[in-house]
């Protein structure tokens, strides 16, 4: 599962 | 995570709970746009393509689905729920939303932060949501009698943006490289277009009477 940079947000 | 941005979800949430409850309960849409609504599908369903990709925690894949499935549940009640379908004052919401998407998907494949599939879509839904509230403002503006559970739905919607920002300016400034230009500025212009309703809805709430936009 990969978490794209700054993407953390809603 | 962060109090504003904690903040802003929950009010963004407080907002869709309010127009659910009003839909649900009075089985009414009265002046609410159902244009708005279907943005807002569009802004959901382009905005979390990555939901089953990227895991961030519990509790951002468990919003992500409220967002997607309340939203799509009410542009439903809308469309075909025979009460509340009845309640849709489709003459006054006519503002041709569909011509919103094209500009934006058009600056999305040209300013955004990364060239791939999901960064351009992301980005589309930034700037889409910017401007997804405006066919809700112009109804609101044709629409004489705004009832309490409407207004205080799009003074949530509106307020959540807000509080996400106060949230980018802390992340500013306690995170180093944290920087995002797109999503400060079409969430500034978002937060700005609530700039006029957030005065008359002040002015309400002051003077104790109904809300009114004038037209």
């Amino acid at each position: 599962l990969v978490t794209e940079p700054g993407h953390d947000e809603l | 995570m962060n109090i504003f941005r904690l903040a802003g979800d929950m009010t963004h949430l407080a907002s869709v709970l309010v127009l659910l409850l009003k839909i649900h309960t009075i089985k009414s849409c009265a002046g609410v746009s159902l244009k708005t609504q279907e943005l807002y599908v569009i802004v959901f369903a382009t905005r979390y393509l990555d939901i089953f990709t990227s895991f961030v925690s519990i509790y951002n894949s468990l919003m992500k689905l409220i967002f997607l499935g309340s939203s799509f549940s009410i542009v439903w009640y809308m469309r075909y729920h025979k009460a509340v379908h009845r309640t849709y004052d489709r003459e006054q919401d006519t503002f041709r939303h569909w011509f919103l998407m094209l500009p934006c998907i058009l600056l999305a494949l040209l300013i955004h932060e990364k060239f791939t599939f999901f960064e351009v879509m992301w980005t589309f839904s930034l700037y889409l949501e910017a401007v997804a509230i405006l066919p809700q403002l112009v109804l609101l503006q044709r629409t004489r009698n705004i009832d309490n559970l409407t207004g205080q739905y799009i003074f949530l919607l509106g307020g959540y943006r807000g509080f996400y920002i106060l949230n980018w300016i802390y992340r500013y400034f306690t995170e180093p490289h944290y920087v995002h230009w797109i999503t400060w500025i079409s969430g500034l212009v978002q937060t700005l277009l609530y700039a006029d309703f957030f005065y008359y809805y002040f002015l309400s709430w002051k003077n104790n009477k109904k809300l009114q936009l004038p037209a």
